[in-house]
């Protein structure tokens, strides 16, 4: 796992974080639940919190299809190429190219060659990744991990690895629901303002 | 563009090689002294992913910092460290990936920015 250069988080009095659709996309409930059910895996291992709410303004992730040029200075390519980005915490953008094909269903997809031969991307896993942006994991070099830039076609992979929980652990502590493997308290948490460890 | 699941695709979609980096092919084995149309873009392409630093104009010279940027890549990829655009290195740099760079203001904690596996590290102990 790795980090963003200066290793920025959420703050730790910041664990309820909200996220909002762009009003424009119009995306229907059941869109909207592919992104719920990827903040869930998040939230499974941090103390971390994740709600929808309609103010897009004032969300702290702010969640958008766009196609081409949209003014971030990080055009999108049409389909395939690149599917999507996000920026590191607080700024909490997460942005989608609106020309891929997405496929919203969550049943296992490498049955077979045929979705490989397809322009078509698996929307739960894009969206898994691109919240480890979020939440302040760069690019990892471990190929079963969620943070590994590239999405072969006919890949669906949506399941943390110990690569992306010890990643983001190491920024938040562990929810003390989690029943995976441990990691130990990280100086992020045991070096808050008021010396006092935040989480776990 | 939204499907509910695969078998709600239409056969109209069934384009194979069909991404946006599907002209790299055509560089495949491409190496260090070669002057070959296209590798100014994939200059490019290393460049917006954090690989090449310098923005200005790319040539298509495969010179000392395009060979770099590839070996750096297949690092962080785990493919062989050729410096060459060999098959693996083809087919991983037109998969369909995170907009994000790999290298943020030079550096990475990917494969690249680390230590190669084995490297002895020193320990001390208070005296």
């Amino acid at each position: 796992y790795s980090f963003f250069p200066g290793r920025p988080r959420w703050p730790a009095s910041k664990t309820d974080l909200t996220y909002a659709f762009l009003p424009a996309n119009s995306l229907t409930d059941t869109i909207k639940s592919v992104f719920s059910r990827a903040f869930d895996r998040w939230s499974e291992v941090t103390p971390l919190t994740f709600t929808e709410t309609a103010s897009f303004q004032s969300a702290d992730i702010k969640v958008g299809f766009f196609a081409g040029d949209h003014n971030d200075g990080e055009p999108f390519d049409g389909p395939m190429g690149t599917l999507a980005h996000a920026f590191s915490p607080p700024a909490g953008h997460f942005h989608l190219d609106g020309e891929e094909n997405w496929v919203i269903d969550g049943v296992p997809i490498d049955d077979g060659n045929f979705f490989s031969t397809l322009s078509a991307v698996d929307l739960e896993s894009v969206a898994v990744h691109e919240i480890g942006h979020l939440l302040g994991l760069g690019h990892s070099s471990v190929e079963d991990s969620i943070m590994y830039p590239t999405l072969g076609a006919g890949t669906r992979r949506v399941e943390l690895a110990n690569d992306d929980i010890q990643g983001v652990q190491e920024l938040y502590g562990s929810n003390p629901n989690f029943t995976g493997p441990s990691t130990t308290l990280t100086p992020s948490q045991e070096n808050d303002t008021n010396g006092t460890p935040k989480f776990g | 563009h939204f499907f509910p699941n695969i078998s709600s695709i239409p056969p109209s979609l069934l384009k194979p090689n069909a991404t946006a980096w599907a002209a790299f092919q055509k560089l495949l084995g491409c190496h260090s002294g070669q002057k070959v149309d296209g590798l100014a873009k994939i200059k490019k392409y290393f460049h917006y992913f954090g690989y090449v630093n310098s923005s200005g104009n790319f040539t298509d010279d495969f010179d000392d910092i395009l060979e770099y940027a590839i070996k750096t890549y297949q690092q962080n990829f785990n493919l062989n460290t050729t410096g060459v655009l060999d098959g693996p290195t083809i087919q991983h740099i037109i998969k369909p990936r995170c907009g994000n760079a790999d290298i943020v203001n030079g550096t990475s904690t990917m494969n690249s920015g680390k230590p190669p596996a084995g490297t002895p590290t020193m320990h001390t102990v208070a005296h």
